[in-house]
């Protein structure tokens, strides 16, 4: 299966091409989830509209805690989206501990929660704008986020 | 070119699967 650490090294590439507000460079900035709240509210606006995005607290600052429920909040409307909207519930071995990325921005977790976040981009009404984005990521980030795409249809068929 | 062909190929595999995702379904990544 692909390298959950190595896949999250891509899908924060990927990421940065949705220009949020919040820094979204390194696993440190993306364990309070806001910057993958931002980038979902992108992704589909009806669905992870402004009154979900405003849930999400603007600043935990080291609060890990409040960064965990942050996440937790993210996670359950992801799993969500996915059943409901796209038809595809997410199976057990793709869910993220999110407490540790709140606690310790674990690269392997983040992974595979920003592995979740890629399976709506490639699902969603916008499909078309977010696959053709990816297009002109560089070769090797292609690939990695190929193999990603590939993990999850593979799962989800079995 | 070894090299060149394969950087073709690869850019070929990448280019099939992605237009392959583009022409299913919205909703429907499986």
């Amino acid at each position: 299966s692909v390298d959950k650490a190595e896949l999250c090294g891509s899908l924060l590439t990927w990421l940065q091409t949705f220009q949020v507000p919040p820094p979204c460079a390194s696993p440190e900035d993306l364990s309070s989830g806001l910057a993958v709240a931002h980038v979902l509210n992108q992704i589909d606006p009806s669905w992870f509209n402004e009154t979900w995005l405003q849930d999400i607290s603007e600043d935990p600052g080291p609060n890990w805690r409040l960064k965990v429920s942050n996440l937790q909040k993210i996670l359950q409307s992801l799993v969500e989206y996915s059943q409901d909207v796209l038809g595809h519930p997410v199976s057990e071995q793709h869910l993220p501990d999110v407490s540790l990325i709140g606690e310790f921005s674990d690269p392997t977790e983040l992974g595979k929660l920003l592995q979740l976040v890629l399976g709506c981009a490639i699902s969603c009404e916008k499909k078309q704008e977010h696959i053709q984005r990816i297009m002109t990521l560089e070769e090797s980030v292609q690939h990695i986020v190929m193999e990603a795409i590939q993990e999850l249809m593979t799962k989800d068929t079995q | 070119d070894p090299n060149m062909k394969a950087g073709a190929t690869s850019e070929g595999v990448l280019a099939n699967f992605f237009n392959s995702l583009l022409s299913k379904k919205t909703g429907s990544p499986g």
